[in-house]
Order: structure tokens, then C-alpha cells, then sequence
């Protein structure tokens, strides 16, 4: 699937 | 969160409130880019409106995202409505398409997956690594700076700044690594190395920013 990290960064 | 990341947003919040401060004060946009201030604008729709697909990591998170948008709107407001007759088109003159066809293209290339999100995401972190050009441009045009645009922009260059040491305690606390957010965040960062140069060592020191 998704190596994407979570984008839980601004 | 740590104190790397927190500290550059909180930067980033300051560089907004400089820039709020320096307009309303001055009731005028003299010397801001509003192409640059048009490509913030953009970033943050296409990074923050994943709000509207459910991405909400914490209250912190989501607040930040609502203000960065909300701002950057208010921002194009007052440059282009209330304070339009102070603006100078003629050094705000910077090509905004290759630096919006270069991010699309790269976001194309480097994504972590073929999807409308993750391609607006990686759009966006292209986008903001050189979203400052114009602003810079104008400024190295002109060859001066009023000192609470330099403020504001050093404050912007130090959120992004501040962003290396988080992604090194990232990877080395929690394995946490983001290529393309580290590789673009550095990019940024380099952008405004010529700047920090001038602001160390003359506004810092009382001097006026000046372009020799």
C-alpha cells in the first residue's frame, strides 16, 4: 500500500 | 510533538502576526509580495483542507491547520482591498508559473502514492519549499527591507529551519522519517541562507537591511 507518512506534521 | 517542532510553530505563528502587524500598523503592504503571500496561500488549501476527508490528529493539529488557511485568506484580503492602493505590481514581478509548474511536476514525480491527496500533499511541500522567492525577489529589487518585514520573514525562515532538528530527533526517537518532507524542508531552508546572512549581521545589530 502506502509508505506515506501520517501527515501529522504542520 | 517536541520542542524543535512546537518552537517552529510557534515561529510560524509569530511570522502571521508580524505580518498582520506590520500592515495594519502601517495601514499599507508596502514591500510584501502578494505572489508570495497567493502561493501560501495555495500551500496551505491543498495540505490543510484534508481536514474535509477526516485527516484530524489532535485539537492542536486541526486549530493550526484552520488558522493557517483562515490567515492566509485574511492576508490576500487586506493586500488586495483595503490596503490595494499602497501595493506596486511593478516589483512584485516574479513568475509564479515556474514555480507552480515546477511543484507540480515534481509532485507527480516524488509521492508516496498515486493518489489525488497524497499528489496535492507532495504539491504542497514543493510549493512551500519556494513559496518565499517572490518575497525575496522584491527585496533584493529593491535592495532594502522595512525591518518588521525582515522580521517577519526570518521568523518564517526559522519555523522551516526548525524543522531539521525535529525531523533528526524524529528519526532518531521515534523512526520516524519523511523523505520528501525532509529533502523539501531543507531546500526551504537553504533558499534563506543568504538572507539569515544580512539579518545576523545587520538588523540584528541595529542596522538597516540594506543590500550591499
Amino acid at each position: 500500500s502506502t509508505m506515506s507518512a501520517d501527515h501529522d506534521e504542520l | 510533538m517536541n520542542i524543535f517542532r512546537f518552537l517552529g510553530d510557534l515561529s510560524h505563528l509569530v511570522s502571521i502576526w508580524l505580518l498582520l502587524h506590520k500592515m495594519t500598523t502601517s495601514k499599507s503592504c508596502t514591500g510584501i509580495s502578494f505572489k508570495t503571500q497567493a502561493l501560501y496561500a495555495l500551500v496551505f488549501a491543498t495540505r490543510y483542507l484534508d481536514l474535509l476527508y477526516g485527516s484530524w490528529h489532535s485539537m492542536y493539529n486541526v486549530a493550526m491547520k484552520i488558522f493557517f488557511i483562515g490567515s492566509s485568506l485574511y492576508i490576500l484580503y487586506l493586500i488586495k482591498v483595503p490596503f490595494k492602493p499602497t501595493r506596486d505590481p511593478a516589483i512584485d514581478t516574479f513568475k509564479l508559473e515556474y514555480l507552480v509548474g515546477g511543484a507540480l511536476i515534481m509532485s507527480l514525480i516524488a509521492n508516496y502514492e498515486y493518489s489525488f491527496p497524497e499528489i496535492l500533499w507532495s504539491f504542497s511541500i514543493w510549493l512551500e519549499a519556494v513559496a518565499i522567492l517572490p518575497q525575496l525577489f522584491i527585496i533584493q529589487r529593491t535592495g532594502e527591507a522595512e525591518n518588521i518585514t525582515t522580521h517577519y520573514v526570518a521568523a518564517l525562515g526559522a519555523y522551516r529551519g526548525l524543522y531539521i532538528p525535529n525531523w533528526l530527533y524524529r528519526y532518531f526517537a521515534e523512526g520516524f522519517f519523511d523523505p520528501i518532507a525532509v529533502i523539501a524542508g531543507i531546500i526551504q531552508t537553504v533558499i534563506y541562507l543568504d538572507f539569515f546572512y544580512i539579518y545576523f549581521t545587520k538588523v540584528l545589530k541595529g542596522q538597516k537591511f540594506e543590500l550591499p
